[in-house]
């Protein structure tokens, strides 16, 4: 898959 | 951060705190949906799990342990001290006919196949659908008190700017994420029916009931 897309929302 | 994202937390923060509100100042659970609130509590643990491992800002941190607590205390509200007031009868959605599919999306659709990620992804996927109880409830009661209404709205508003935070961070940061976009649109389409009768009813004075 996609690498992982920062998780900066709520 | 931008303006839609920023109004988008606080007017979910707004809608979390109306209803543990309503429910201690009323001392009721009347016309809410326990299991909606238990679907929002999983929401939120499996979400901010990262609270632990990974720090991106203040504002973060202090917002995901606010909505944590008050998930629980809405859900030890309902379920605890003011379970004589909750209306199991027609709070009766099977939520696994929305567990089950979201289970299986988060395995099969996610960006990558990873315990963390994939937790991430059915959190976003069980979001979108976590307020069917309540909406299910309403139409089944065939009304909603007014302070409930202000909540849904709210929380609905709340994803709808979340659509317009994620065309201004496209558009700007060049940041997408196809899984939140999809989950959020959906969201927000539930909403599209309840918004209709929140403007055209409860905005001019009048109670909602059901059917319109």
């Amino acid at each position: 898959g996609d690498d992982d897309v920062p998780k900066d929302e709520l | 951060m931008n303006i839609f994202r920023l109004t988008g937390d606080l007017s979910h923060l707004a809608a979390i705190i109306i209803l543990l509100l309503k429910i201690w100042k009323t001392r009721s659970c009347a016309g809410i949906s326990g299991k909606s609130q238990i679907l929002f509590a999983l929401v939120f643990t499996t979400r901010y799990l990262d609270l632990f491992s990974s720090f991106i800002s203040l504002y973060n941190t202090v917002m995901k342990v606010i909505y944590i607590m008050c998930a629980y205390a809405t859900v030890y509200l309902i379920y605890g001290k003011f379970k004589a007031t909750y209306d199991g009868n027609h709070d009766t959605f099977r939520v696994e006919f929305l567990l089950i599919p979201v289970v299986l999306l988060a395995v099969l659709i996610n960006h990558a196949f990873a315990p963390m990620e994939i937790l991430w992804t059915f959190s976003i996927y069980l979001e979108s659908v976590a307020i069917l109880p309540q909406l299910f409830m309403i139409s089944k009661t065939g009304e909603a008190e007014t302070i409930t209404t202000h909540y849904l709205f709210f929380l609905g508003l709340y994803r709808t700017l979340y659509l317009f935070n994620w065309i201004w961070r496209f558009y700007f940061e060049g940041f997408f994420d196809l899984i939140a976009v999809v989950a959020g649109l959906v969201q927000t389409i539930l909403y599209c029916d309840f918004f209709y009768l929140y403007i055209t009813k409860v905005l001019k004075g009048k109670k909602l009931s059901l059917p319109a």
